[in-house]
């Protein structure tokens, strides 16, 4: 505004409300990108189905206490073969963000469609570059399934990555209790592409021995 | 906690409430819609020195030193934030995970001087 008025605390003189604006926001801009660790904006190139979105946002509810520092990540599944079964999938969880940080607690959410004869029994096995065989697929964790819904699997939260930068593969195995398995094949028992697709529910907090101990003030 | 009124030339919060709808980045950013970006700024002539705007003890004994020692010090006191608050957020990585996390002291709620 001129000369006359000078900024009370560097005495310059003061900005107008325009520019004053653009600073602003331009420093909120810097401000969340330090505070998220990030280099720049995230290009979003294929975000999930807003159906699929405002599921996590009633699970993620913002403003529930958690303590700073930690993180939570929800990584909706891409499946690597659509022609198999349901129950013989492979999933695939695009997870480059959440690899540097400590792993605290790991769940995968699978939503059981009503269609369901009888209970089942879900195996989860890691899959890597080097467990191409069935029979070197580590096993993660298994459930009896008695209700369709969703159903959340508590996976180990070590050795869940492995030497495969960026992506976290699963392979699902299932039977159903009393039925073989070519009874199983041609039933659609878990929703996998729509909008109740598999997803992972990761906790995370900074690596480091730190991240562990309370500060002391 | 004194905010800023235009005129006001003592050390005070100055409030911004920014909308990520202005910054371009609703696609991205969840939720909230915005937060305050709010910064510390005007004088803090040494009567003032140590007034943190909330604990009165503090300043007490900076101003207490002032007198004993000597009234007009060389040094200044400068106008910060003392009392901040994180900011949580979720929003959607490169890769289509949404992530929820807390940003410490992220919105400045008290300024004072030092």
């Amino acid at each position: 505004q001129g000369a006359e008025s000078a900024c009370s605390s560097c005495g310059n003189p003061t900005l107008t409300p325009h520019v004053e604006r653009a600073l602003v926001l331009e420093l909120a801009k810097q401000q969340i990108l330090k505070g998220l660790q990030l280099p720049g904006r995230p290009r979003v190139t294929h975000p999930p189905p807003q159906a699929v979105l405002s599921r996590a946002l009633r699970r993620l509810r913002l403003g529930s206490a958690a303590p700073a520092h930690r993180e939570e990540v929800l990584s909706f599944a891409n499946r690597t073969d659509p022609a198999a079964s349901t129950c013989s999938s492979a999933l695939t969880f695009p997870l480059v963000t959440a690899r540097s940080r400590h792993l605290r607690r790991a769940r995968l959410w699978l939503h059981v469609l009503p269609t369901l004869p009888a209970t089942l029994h879900l195996r989860i096995f890691r899959r890597g570059p080097r467990s191409r065989r069935h029979r070197h697929r580590p096993l993660l964790a298994q459930h009896r399934v008695t209700a369709p819904g969703w159903h959340a699997l508590t996976l180990p939260s070590s050795g869940l990555w492995d030497e495969q930068p960026g992506v976290l593969k699963l392979q699902l195995d299932c039977s159903l209790e009393g039925h073989s398995t070519a009874f199983l094949q041609p039933l659609p028992l878990l929703d996998m592409a729509g909008d109740q697709r598999p997803f992972l529910e990761l906790k995370t907090r900074p690596s480091g021995s730190r991240a562990g101990r309370v500060k002391r003030r | 906690k004194p905010t800023c009124e235009s005129e006001t030339p003592l050390c005070c919060r100055r409030d911004h409430y920014v909308d990520f709808r202005e910054l371009g980045w609703r696609d991205w950013i969840l939720q909230p819609e915005g937060y305050q970006l709010n910064y510390c700024s005007g004088q803090c002539p040494p009567h003032l020195a140590g007034s943190p705007g909330i604990a009165a003890s503090f300043h007490s004994a900076v101003f207490n030193l002032l007198k004993a020692n000597n009234p007009w010090p060389k040094t200044t006191s400068c106008c910060v934030p003392t009392a901040r608050r994180p900011l949580s957020l979720l929003y959607l990585d490169g890769n289509g995970n949404v992530v929820k996390t807390d940003v410490p002291d992220m919105v400045v709620e008290a300024c004072g001087c030092s």
